[in-house]
């Protein structure tokens, strides 16, 4: 199944 | 001293009902260049970020940059309050934990202010890289709210999919399945009716669709809206404000383990 990556897994923290 | 004026006060309260049910509080960020706000939603799957130019005001004072926490539950309370006529004042003085807003109305009969405690919240900032996308899709807004609420009453999740022959808006749940085929249809009357597709290639993402759903809670500030898409990127669901900036929507898509 397909599992819900979080915005950290693209974007870095500033 | 923070004062920012605001003849179509309408489009701050559009801002606040597109954005308070993603985020709860968020830092407002004012600085010459404008009036920004970039924060994620609770589970850090989405992320709304905001730009209201200098420009676009019909008065800008901001001495120095400024952050401004606020719950934007409370923020939009105090801003329905305001006509959709008024002219919408922003005011807060060096230091202060409060912010003002003032509403006037158009033939200056009525003038109100509202004062509203401003609150420390850790800021958490995303970089975002400028990127090339596989396929740019732009619609009109009210076409891309339904799709996502019509969707949204069969499955869970939708399948955006983009190719040479249009766009394609999948879902399934536990009483069948949905296609909505969008082509390319440019020869409207009015452009804001049109769907472009610009593709550099084909490109499939999977979304959880009640976010979707949140976003198109933009739909009042803009008649179209783009998608940007890239495999394994978040897509960017943007809504241009007319002559003042955007409001751009990101989600992580869900993807294969």
């Amino acid at each position: 199944g397909k599992i819900q990556k979080l915005l950290s897994d693209f974007y870095c923290h500033l | 001293m923070l004062e920012l004026r605001l003849v179509q006060g309408s489009l701050l309260k559009k801002v606040l009902e597109a954005v308070k049910d993603l985020v709860n509080d968020a830092n407002f960020d004012c600085s010459a260049t404008g009036f920004s706000l970039q924060a994620m939603d609770s589970s850090h799957v989405a992320l709304v970020a905001l730009l209201l130019r200098s420009e676009g005001f019909e008065h800008y004072r901001c001495d120095r940059n400024i952050s401004m926490g606020m719950n934007l539950g409370n923020m939009a309370k105090m801003l329905k309050c305001a006509g959709n006529d008024d002219i919408i004042t922003l005011k807060a003085d060096d230091g202060s934990d409060v912010v003002t807003f003032m509403f006037e109305s158009p033939t200056q009969d009525k003038i109100a202010d509202f004062e509203m405690k401003l609150m420390d919240i850790d800021s958490e900032h995303l970089g975002i890289p400028e990127a090339e996308y596989h396929a740019i899709v732009r619609m009109p807004s009210s076409e891309f709210a339904r799709i996502c609420k019509d969707l949204s009453s069969i499955g869970d999740t939708v399948v955006i999919s983009v190719t040479k022959e249009g766009v394609k808006f999948s879902t399934r749940g536990d009483i069948g399945t949905a296609n909505i085929v969008c082509r390319q249809n440019t020869t409207v009357d009015k452009p804001e009716e049109a769907t472009v597709i610009e593709m550099n290639e084909p490109v499939s993402l999977t979304f959880a669709l009640r976010y979707f759903n949140s976003f198109t809670k933009a739909t009042p500030l803009s008649n179209t809206v783009t998608l940007s898409l890239s495999s394994e990127l978040p897509v960017v669901v943007e809504y241009k404000i007319a002559e003042m900036g955007y409001i751009r929507f990101y989600l992580a898509p869900k993807i294969e383990d």
